[in-house]
């Protein structure tokens, strides 16, 4: 248990070590859980709550088992998977000049991934939320760059900055989802512990949308990314013949 | 030929599955334990003397060591009650970097006992 401090003792420590859990040391959290987590858990191999509760004993009824360490709604191998914010996401977004109707930068810490965990899916999901419900039911020019080296005190301007995709969608109501893995530069190389992206938006036609309906797209933007990892410690066979 | 059979009077029921759940909540988890609450982990407990051991998922060896417990009680152990079948189950918590984490955990919960 935990010293009302807030210190772990070591036996604490070890045991959470082993489990690969690591707590939040402050209050309780309030973030709330995405649905995307809640339908991952509950497509689980169990439902946890109630397995084991009929009976304990080897007359258990066997119930099909979906495949190990696969994530099966997203198709990839795995049995970690994390939902990390934004962590530029309370930055107000930057002013956009000329036919830019959004510029924002996103940042994602991924230091916590651990070496032996290999990395099978990140994907990075903008959703404009309910004013992206007023924008108007056009095509949007989207594109994402991977920046590096950030400008102090600027936060748009990098020493490096590299523009990884380009793409016309048709309409912001819908969540956007994108493989960073797919995109040659990140999924080529080791991914950064830090991944600094800017993400700037124009209307495809030529319109002249009011400055406000973009501040207001850019206040909206919840941008995520969802990583998937396998840790093949935690993915022994279930069975072994001699 | 085994005369020796399992002691009538053995405090010990013989080896089998208990009920067991783990309480998140008990354990002061369940402030950053999101799903479940907790689960039926079960373990095992009990006997596994001649010829219990042979009736349950044994191995060939804790067999003969059962049946050399029962004719040499004093120099050989019996064999021991440990699960030989388990289930996983996912956990879904907060981490410490404010990320919503679920994880698949290999066996979790005891389905089934037996010798070793």
């Amino acid at each position: 248990t935990q010293p009302p401090s807030g210190t772990l003792s070591p036996q604490a420590s070890a045991l959470l070590q082993t489990l690969g859990l690591s707590p939040p040391p402050g209050p309780p959290p309030t973030r709330p859980v995405p649905s995307v987590m809640w339908r991952l858990f509950r497509r689980g191999p169990e439902a946890a709550e109630t397995q084991g509760s009929e009976s304990a004993g080897p007359e258990m009824p066997q119930e099909p088992q979906p495949l190990p360490c696969h994530v099966e709604e997203l198709g990839v191998p795995g049995n970690i998977v994390r939902h990390v914010l934004d962590g530029g996401a309370s930055a107000p977004p930057e002013p956009a000049l000329g036919s830019l109707c959004l510029e924002k930068p996103l940042f994602f810490n991924l230091s916590f991934l651990d070496p032996k965990e290999q990395l099978t899916l990140v994907r990075l999901e903008l959703n404009f939320g309910a004013p992206g419900n007023l924008a108007p039911a056009q095509d949007w020019e989207l594109s994402l760059s991977y920046a590096q080296g950030r400008l102090w005190g600027q936060p748009l301007y990098w020493h490096h900055r590299e523009v990884l995709l380009r793409r016309t969608v048709p309409t912001l109501h819908d969540p956007l989802y994108f493989d960073m893995l797919a995109l040659g530069r990140l999924g080529n190389s080791t991914f950064p512990q830090n991944l600094s992206l800017v993400l700037e938006m124009l209307p495809g036609r030529d319109s002249d949308l009011p400055r406000g309906l973009c501040t207001k797209l850019g206040h909206s933007l919840e941008a995520s990314l969802l990583v998937v990892t396998l840790d093949p410690q935690l993915c022994q066979p279930t069975s072994r013949k001699r | 030929r085994a005369t020796y059979l399992a002691p009538l009077d053995s405090p010990d029921p013989p080896c089998k599955a208990r009920r067991l759940y783990i309480n998140f909540r008990e354990v002061g988890w369940h402030n950053w334990i999101i799903a479940p609450r907790g689960f039926m982990a079960n373990y095992c407990q009990g006997h596994c003397f001649f010829p219990t051991a042979t009736k349950i998922s044994s191995l060939n060896h804790a067999v003969m060591q059962s049946l050399m417990h029962s004719v040499a009680p004093a120099t050989t152990p019996p064999p021991c009650c440990v699960p030989v079948k388990l289930s996983p189950i996912s956990v879904l918590f907060y981490d410490n970097s404010d990320n919503v984490v679920l994880r698949h955990y290999e066996d979790m919960v005891v389905d089934e006992c037996g010798c070793r």
